[in-house]
């Protein structure tokens, strides 16, 4: 995925 | 998604349900800390900027649409709602928000991954939310007779972080491109500030005793 590490996160 | 992420932000959905139900049901904020509320408004807030912008998956998104709604649903209760904001103990409550709000908004301007407004808030964010507990911590500390529920929701969202770590381990190991040491600093800066309370919790559990906080 594209997401950066710790933005899917809450 | 690992297991220790979902049993962390389950035990952080438990950890809010449970004082909306406290505060919701015997009408009474009696031991819970408004300032740490309201920073956990603010720390909401400042991270999820991203809501309506990036989706990641409906499961993030109605999480943060929880956590947004609940965090401003408490701090309404306590300030707002007739009966229940009579049991909030002011007096009591004392820590200063800039205390916590000033040093933070400066680490973040200072020690960021970019220099972006959103960024700039989202790491704001996590050094807030290492730091938000203590005006509750101060509180428990003061009060010292601790009813069940807050020593829950303390116990709860402790443990949500320890399972954070848990899954950050995992991801280090699972994942080659996962390092974020400022979200494992504040992570873990975050996570000890609750081992005092730990300590405590367990050995009134251990002893089946009301749980009481030393002066």
């Amino acid at each position: 995925t594209t997401t950066e590490p710790g933005k899917d996160e809450l | 998604m690992n297991i220790f992420r979902l049993a962390g932000d389950m035990t952080h959905l438990f950890s809010v349900l449970v004082l909306l139900l406290k505060i919701h049901t015997i009408k009474s904020c009696a031991g819970i800390s408004l300032k740490t509320q309201e920073l956990y408004a603010l720390v909401f807030t400042t991270r999820y900027l991203d809501i309506f912008t990036d989706f990641i998956s409906l499961y993030n998104t109605v999480m943060k649409l929880i956590f947004l709604g609940s965090s401003f649903s408490i701090v309404w209760y306590i300030r707002r709602h007739k009966i229940v904001r009579r049991s909030y103990d002011k007096d009591q409550d004392t820590f200063r928000h800039y205390f916590l709000v000033i040093p933070c908004l400066v680490l973040a301007v200072f020690i960021n991954h970019k220099f972006t407004f959103k960024e700039v808030m989202w790491t704001f964010s996590l050094y807030l939310e290492a730091v938000a507990i203590l005006p509750q911590l101060v509180l428990l500390q003061r009060t010292r007779n601790i009813d069940n529920l807050t020593g829950q929701y303390v116990f709860l969202l402790g443990a949500y972080r320890a399972l954070y770590i848990l899954n950050w381990i995992y991801r280090h190991f699972t994942e080659p491109h996962y390092v974020h040491w400022i979200t494992w600093i504040a992570g873990v800066v975050q996570t000890l500030l609750y081992a005092d309370f730990f300590y405590y919790y367990f050995q009134s559990w251990k002893n089946n005793e009301k749980l009481q906080l030393p002066a």
